[in-house]
């Protein structure tokens, strides 16, 4: 049973993905079903907090949190509770982050993690807010502010 | 790397583009084969990071985030011709779009055994990538990044703490999670503050909401064993999710909305834009058709 998120418009995706050239391009394997983009698999949820996942491997690897903030799936708020109940050693105090000379969202810098929102956008930030989306990975992943 | 996964000619494309992608299976747990759509950095794909990219749901595909989010190619409605996207992460970095688990899009189980759990997903991930690193070696050992969004914020950590405690050699530098779950409790309760401050409901539900779950210092909302204050929080969430708001994008049009308000006279934007321009004289027709095309070229 395929399962469509509510409110997304999906399908030119579908139909893309769907298409035998398509297909045979991307070397799909014929046992594979038509494409879907959600299914409604048989899935039992283990983990109902990360806190002690985050604290393993905080202690080794960097982190980046970020969530655009009119989500109302995963909201910025409830996110930004958990980043602070880590106690994590705070590095800067919130404050605005920017694209050119547009307030893109907030940031707040803690040892090893960065907590940023990006204003304005929905759960699919690469999405709804693109260019501020790269901006913000390509400062995580070469490790600048 | 992998030759025959390379993909040479990808359909709805104008011309091919300059960076070499591969699409192809992935080794997993048991029988389970992952599908994986791998493109290359346009910048400098042997210095560049591998990241991994995950959608969530559970149960949803990585397929989205390519073609509709960070990937370098877009569909366009047609749902035939592609345009590349300008803000690509693939203009820094080598990225991975992974579908899992198997029985999510083109991912399969030849004997359909789909049923899984958050720690057996991280299992096959987690042997997946190993899987991607004897297809493509000359990879090992560039800085690796797990990231993902939504149920990702339970995919990412969990797979990020099988490397860590894993003996397999992956240079894993980091992880990021994007409008992610990281746990269910502060998710729901923290939304109701978020539909107050939002303007979603009304003093009086906020007060009966304070007076109901809150002790003066402290609330609980989801997991309250209060019944009055339960209500409240159940009629809270309904407005949330039940009335045709998008949740995914507060100020977005509910595509495809529930029948009972979709509106059958204006889009949220045309309805703004009466309320922003209502004290014009009437012509709005001509008022706010000039001002949606300027809008779709404006950043």
């Amino acid at each position: 049973l395929g399962v469509v998120p509510p409110c997304i418009n999906v399908t030119g995706v579908t139909a893309y993905l769907n298409l035998p050239a398509v297909r045979k391009a991307l070397h799909i394997a014929e046992e594979a079903t038509a494409w879907e983009i959600c299914s409604a698999l048989p899935y039992k949820t283990i983990y109902a907090t990360m806190y002690d996942t985050y604290k393993s491997i905080l202690t080794q690897y960097r982190g980046l949190v970020y969530n655009g903030d009119t989500d109302m799936a995963c909201n910025f708020l409830g996110d930004e509770w958990f980043i602070e109940s880590l106690n994590l050693k705070q590095k800067t105090d919130r404050a605005p982050w920017k694209l050119g000379d547009q307030i893109a969202g907030f940031v707040k810098e803690f040892e090893g993690l960065s907590l940023v929102t990006v204003k304005g956008s929905g759960h699919m930030v690469p999405q709804e807010r693109p260019a501020q989306a790269l901006k913000m990975i390509t400062s995580f992943l070469q490790n600048k502010p | 790397a992998y030759a025959p996964d390379e993909v040479t000619n990808l359909p709805g494309l104008k011309t091919q583009p300059t960076f070499r992608h591969y699409s192809g299976y992935l080794n997993a747990s048991g029988e389970d084969r992952l599908h994986y759509w791998f493109v290359e950095s346009e910048n400098d794909p042997a210095n560049d990071p591998v990241v991994l990219w995950m959608n969530g749901g559970p149960g949803c595909s990585s397929m989205d985030g390519m073609l509709s989010e960070l990937g370098p190619f877009h569909v366009n409605n047609d749902g035939q011709s592609l345009y590349m996207n300008e803000f690509s992460w693939n203009k820094v970095a080598n990225v991975i779009f992974l579908e899992a688990p198997a029985g999510v899009g083109y991912s399969y189980n030849p004997s359909k055994e789909y049923a899984t759990d958050d720690d057996k997903v991280s299992m096959g991930n987690y042997l997946a990538l190993q899987s991607f690193f004897k297809k493509f070696p000359e990879y090992a050992s560039n800085e690796f990044y797990v990231t993902g969004e939504s149920y990702g914020g339970i995919y990412v950590p969990t797979l990020s703490l099988r490397i860590l405690q894993g003996n397999a050699t992956i240079n894993m530098k980091g992880f990021a999670v994007g409008n992610g779950i990281t746990n269910f409790t502060t998710n729901s309760d923290s939304l109701v503050y978020f539909a107050y401050y939002h303007g979603l409901i009304g003093l009086n539900l906020w007060k009966g909401l304070n007076d109901k779950c809150c002790d003066g210092t402290y609330c609980v909302f989801t997991e309250s064993t209060d019944t009055g204050c339960l209500t409240l929080v159940r009629e809270t969430l309904n407005i949330v999710y039940n009335i045709g708001l998008n949740t995914y994008s507060l100020y977005l049009d509910c595509y495809n909305g529930p029948s009972s308000v979709k509106s059958p006279l204006l889009t949220r934007y045309q309805f703004d834009m009466q309320h922003a321009l209502g004290h014009l004289p009437t012509q709005p027709p001509k008022y706010y058709q000039p001002m949606s095309a300027i809008l779709s070229k404006s950043k």
